[in-house]
């Protein structure tokens, strides 16, 4: 827990989304 | 009589008129050398990633166009899949707001991802993404619902006393004008300090595969 207080919120959504757009190349 | 007829004029007219305006609404690869000029892709890139908006537009429905189901299917090879953020980029990639994409929407909003693309664009792109109302900024309701959903989404699990810690140093860090939420310009600030933000914001495979 001590750790995730270092990140920030959207470093934390970036880490916790799945949002790739890399999947549009990938069979 | 000829009030019938007069009617039945008028309707023709506005079927042709509906007919021609169809006609042109642009599907497909109209011409590649202005979306080249209008973008960072070249020529040839263009027309690989036309390629690639076929194969993904053919997938539900063969009609040339990419709808949701469609986008999340090329995102995630599933469509039950729940995304708040693939909601949310399709919203930013439907320029028309008519729920699909053409081949020149598709293409200008993957510009954004490409290596060579500028640095203001993807700023603001990715502002866009978490400006979840599209008021012009952040607000720190929108974090806390960005955070809740995305960590429900990976089955990530962190307690509100946490999360409301994390977004407390996130605003004291990035609200420099104390208002309570974050601007373009806090947004630009941040990001530059925190580079890997923009981490999903470049696709390398837009330069490799489409000049494969």
């Amino acid at each position: 827990d001590k750790n995730s207080h270092q990140i920030n919120a959207f470093q934390l959504i970036g880490m916790a989304s799945s949002l790739d757009l890399s999947g549009f190349f990938e069979d | 009589m000829l009030q019938c007829l007069e009617g039945v004029k008028q309707l023709c007219g506005v079927l042709l008129k509906c007919c021609d305006l169809d006609l042109k609404q642009p599907k497909g690869l109209e011409d590649p050398e202005i979306l080249a000029r209008e973008t960072v892709f070249s020529v040839s890139e263009v027309e690989a990633l036309y390629e690639l908006f076929k194969k993904i537009s053919s997938a539900v429905i063969d009609d040339g166009l990419i709808n949701k189901e469609e986008f999340q299917l090329a995102l995630f090879k599933t469509n039950k899949k729940e995304s708040l953020f693939a909601d949310r980029v399709f919203d930013l990639f439907d320029t028309k707001h008519n729920g699909i994409l053409g081949f020149e929407e598709f293409a200008r909003a993957l510009s954004v991802f490409h290596p060579n693309a500028p640095l203001d664009e993807k700023i603001d792109f990715s502002f866009q993404l978490y400006d979840l109302k599209q008021q012009g900024f952040i607000e720190r309701q929108e974090v806390k619902q960005m955070v809740v959903a995305t960590l429900a989404e990976s089955g990530m699990n962190l307690s509100d006393e946490v999360i409301e810690s994390i977004i407390d140093k996130t605003f004291e860090e990035a609200d420099t004008k104390h208002d309570g939420k974050i601007d373009k310009e806090e947004w630009r600030n941040l990001v530059l300090r925190h580079p890997s933000l923009l981490k999903n914001m470049t696709l390398q495979y837009l330069k490799v595969k489409c000049t494969s």
